[in-house]
């Protein structure tokens, strides 16, 4: 393509990303460094700052779809606090499912794909998405939650009992190494697209419209890093490395997550993220 | 495959709420 198209897809999906995620990279560096004049987070550090932040948390929601409102997993209010704070983040993380979904429909010639293949593609590539949108919500002393509504701190996370205290901390160590990469929100849009268009997802009937896709996206993403980012002629290869480390990443935290439903015979598992992580890895 | 993630099939065929 020539790089007028490829400048042009740029801007359709840094459009998308836009429309359809509520905390963009710059939302959360504005709110990270206190420069929101005045709407500074609800910090969450301890059980009486999580019991004062329930407010916050349940504030703000993007519009939930009537089908969609059925499966919310109910209120316990006498639950106890790890598995709480654990079916926050789930609920925060199902309404972030729905997010990645329509931006991946918004990619060029998505919807086109077999329909199986789509499936595969949003399954295994979902989480590895949210993963990398978490990162600019992150600093060394905790993470961003709530559309940027609270901070909970990373001392917090830690404190919480066995095996819950172990579900943030690798991400917390991925975070600080993607952050150096310095990525704005419009290349952030251009990987999440490379992401989600895989083509060694296992279980892909129809690879090559797949790769044909991501590979006019890599060409987008690689002439968009060398004109926003001409000092730093490794960023291109530096970015496609992380994709290895996600995928690490991700597998972990499936696995953590496929131990916890054993363990922790009172734990309500999302049926959307229920869905995704099922025969995952 | 479709019918074992019932809930992705549905929200990638439902209309994007952005674009009506």
């Amino acid at each position: 393509p020539e790089s007028a198209d490829l400048r042009a897809l740029s801007r359709q999906l840094c459009l998308s990303y836009h429309r359809h995620f509520p905390l963009t990279k710059s939302k959360a560096k504005a709110i990270l460094s206190g420069k929101t004049h005045g709407n500074s987070p609800f910090v969450i550090h301890d059980m009486k700052s999580l019991t004062a932040g329930q407010y916050f948390i349940n504030c703000r929601q993007l519009p939930v779809l009537e089908h969609q409102r059925s499966i919310l997993p109910p209120e316990e209010p006498a639950e106890e606090l790890e598995l709480s704070v654990f079916r926050r983040i789930q609920f925060r993380s199902a309404e972030a499912v729905q997010e990645v979904t329509e931006f991946t429909k918004s990619i060029p010639g998505f919807t086109e794909l077999d329909m199986n293949d789509q499936v595969i593609l949003l399954k295994y590539g979902v989480i590895e998405v949210m993963t990398t949108m978490l990162a600019p919500l992150m600093n060394k002393d905790g993470t961003l939650f709530a559309y940027g509504q609270i901070f909970m701190t990373r001392e917090f996370l830690k404190s919480l009992r066995k095996p819950f205290c172990e579900m943030m901390e690798l991400k917390f160590e991925f975070a600080a190494k993607f952050n150096l990469l310095e990525l704005d929100d419009s290349d952030m849009a251009l990987f999440f697209a490379v992401i989600i268009l895989s083509g060694d997802r296992p279980g892909l009937v129809n690879v090559k419209p797949i790769e044909d896709l991501q590979e006019t996206v890599l060409q987008a993403l690689e002439l968009q890093l060398k004109t926003i980012h001409p000092d730093c002629p490794q960023l291109f290869a530096k970015l496609l490395q992380k994709m290895t480390d996600l995928r690490q990443l991700v597998a972990n935290h499936v696995r953590l997550i496929h131990l916890l439903k054993k363990q922790e015979l009172q734990m309500c598992l999302h049926p959307l993220l229920q869905e995704i992580m099922r025969d995952l890895y | 495959l479709t019918e074992r993630h019932k809930i992705l099939h549905r929200l990638l065929q439902d209309s994007s709420p952005a674009e009506g």
